[in-house]
């Protein structure tokens, strides 16, 4: 149990690692507090977005706690993948530039994986291949359309 | 493996019977605030048997009926069924206890029109029909009840009945066919599907694994171990 | 006490369900849980946003919650206003169309008290009548740049 | 009344003396994530003593002291003065149980050059020399002692020194004279300024008055009342 554990964590360490210094320009990687008995205590997140020195994880702002979570979540992800992943509105901090980088991490990530990903943010919506569009007109029922965005054939 | 479609019949904001069909690869859902983008999240949440009520923002199950009706006096439900593309997944994959060998889960021909329909005739067959094949459920798959070959679609269902006294009850169908929720997860985590998976981030919640406890965080490792 | 309370609930009601209405172009209200001793109970929020039937708080929608949120916060104000606010990106969950009503209303609440409001979204910007930039480059402090839009200035 | 100016030396993410300016009216902070926005907001809680240190995101207050300097061996220090210009309001509200009457508050002429300052020297005079008047805090309010002027400025500053073994003391003055933190509050209650007060509305908390029980909400008309 022990071994399956080290592998796992050995493997999501290092894709935190690419990934943290991908879209949060900076330092991170995943700390046992016990890493003779790892079942005997916790898993920390160390993060150094762009560079700054360590600061306890509370002290991030909204935008560097969500890049933060968002490259756990991605670092699992390349572990064990799932075959779906839905995401709701986990771009709602993030200012222009991380929303566009993150939306890149997606593109990449969706080659393996179907990802669905609500957002009202616009460089999420360009980087996606379609996106369905969802109305509720006064009174009436939650309606559904289909857009498809011709990738290939806008610049 | 993708899922290739989800049809809500009543669910929450999506009155009558509504396709969302869904491709592989990067989806963006969007539109303005209260139209009922994360209610599709909901849907699959329920259908998949991976949330609590409250993980669907509802206080109990039958306020996940669509309430627009409001003073009914008949039973109603809410039916929402989640189709994946399995065509490239290792067919061991498929084990089902209840009814080896593996392609058997696909192939029995159990469509709700050869029998009389699990889903209640008082649905009509539209919700079934999604496909436009009148009641040949399994044919959807492109066989009908040959083991050895490679099954296309995998279909769960649920439905939830709500009496006008409040009651309700909920049961689960993959491809038609009754089962438990725990024979569900079990070919779910065969899926690499969990109840406590990353894959999915509601609303609100990205930043929570900043705010979990420490031992909380390492769990998560070992689930995946 | 009785008194002050009937007072204070009776015109921060009125203030919400004006305010409400012009936020979230639907009907809400203040409802007491006991009417005859409230402080027997407490209180709640009944709203319907965009004319849907009522239903619980919690199943409102992001937006829906922000804004009816937002609306007892300046309910509350124009009944005992202070001398300034601070929002930190209480337009987060908000759609476009939604952030740009948000933003008026605050204009015109503006004319009593001073806002000072963090946002990313441009219609917050765009309404306010200057920006104060923030910016802390790679290794060194935050620098604080102020910008001001000229208003009358500009179409 | 309006806050002015919040001077923040040495605050969170803010080396030296940083001066920002504010006007009545509506005003948006923005710039890019991690920048030092929410931070602003969070050196006015601190300097009126309207949060705890995790309502700041600090573990504990030393946490708020610029930490750039990593490996000091004396003691550190931050300040933070916020000015508020009152000169639209009652005088009657400027009571001060310390010092009647009250045009006092603001007219002692005890500014920091004429005895040894209460900043600590080391911290050079910058922060206090905002505007640039050196050591006369209170000739930026227009009067020197006269008692019966209507005061133009009111000014709060905390101060906070850490030890290099981690200790702390924390001080409060208003208008450059030390002060409780029980004073500060009872006059900023006087301005309608409360710590539980719902003007500042922190990062992530809009949606708190919906999820709060109907009791907490109720208080909050209590409060007000
Ligand atoms: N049982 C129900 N019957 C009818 N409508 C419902 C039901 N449950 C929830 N709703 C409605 O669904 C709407 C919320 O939908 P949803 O949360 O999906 O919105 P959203 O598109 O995600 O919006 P946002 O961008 O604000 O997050 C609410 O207006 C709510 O009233
Ligand atoms: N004591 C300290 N010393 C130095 N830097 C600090 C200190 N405390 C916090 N910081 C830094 O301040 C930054 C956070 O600033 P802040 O929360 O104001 O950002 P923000 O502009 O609000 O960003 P966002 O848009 O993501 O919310 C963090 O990068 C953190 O490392
Ligand atoms: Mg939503
Ligand atoms: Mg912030």
């Amino acid at each position: 149990r022990r071994t399956a554990f080290q592998e796992a964590f050995v493997a999501v360490n290092e894709n935190f690692q690419s990934i943290f210094a991908e879209l949060s320009d900076g330092d991170g990687y995943l700390q046992l507090d016990d890493s003779q008995d790892p079942f005997n205590g916790g898993l920390n997140l160390v993060a150094h977005p762009k560079g700054k020195p360590v600061r306890r994880l509370a002290s991030m702002s909204g935008g560097e706690k969500s890049l933060t979570a968002l490259s756990f979540i991605f670092a699992l992800q390349r572990y064990r993948p799932s075959p779906f992943y839905a995401f709701d509105e986990v771009d709602m901090f993030l200012d222009g530039a991380n929303v566009e980088r993150l939306s890149k991490m997606i593109q990449q990530q969706a080659q393996q994986a179907q990802f669905i990903v609500v957002s009202l943010r616009r460089p999420m919506i360009e980087s996606a291949e379609r996106t369905i569009g969802v109305t509720q007109a006064r009174g009436a029922y939650t309606q559904v359309l289909g857009i498809n965005l011709a990738k290939s054939a806008s610049s | 493996m993708h899922v290739k479609r989800v049809e809500l019949s009543n669910f929450k904001s999506f009155g009558g019977t509504t396709d969302v069909p869904l491709l592989p690869g990067f989806t963006v859902i969007s539109g303005p605030n209260g139209s009922g983008k994360s209610n599709i999240l909901d849907s699959l949440l329920f259908c998949l048997g991976l949330a609590s009520s409250k993980g669907m923002r509802a206080e109990r199950l039958p306020d996940l009926v669509n309430q627009n009706q409001a003073k009914r006096r008949t039973t109603a439900e809410t039916i929402v069924t989640a189709t994946f593309d399995i065509s490239d997944i290792d067919p061991e994959l498929l084990r089902d206890e209840a009814n080896d060998p593996p392609a058997q889960v696909d192939g029995s021909g159990d469509g709700c029109a050869d029998r009389s329909c699990k889903f209640g005739v008082q649905n009509g067959h539209s919700h079934l029909n999604g496909n436009r094949q009148n009641g040949q459920l399994s044919s959807q798959n492109g066989q009908n009840g040959q083991s050895g070959h490679l099954a296309q679609d995998w279909r769960v269902t649920r439905r939830l009945r709500v009496t006008p006294q409040g009651t309700y009850t909920s049961n689960y169908y993959i491809n038609g066919e009754p089962c438990t929720l725990n024979q569900l997860h079990e070919q779910l985590q065969r899926f690499r599907i969990y109840p406590e998976g990353y894959n999915v981030v509601l609303q609100g919640d990205v930043t929570s694994i900043i705010s979990m406890n420490a031992r909380e965080r390492r769990e998560i490792i070992d689930e995946l171990a």
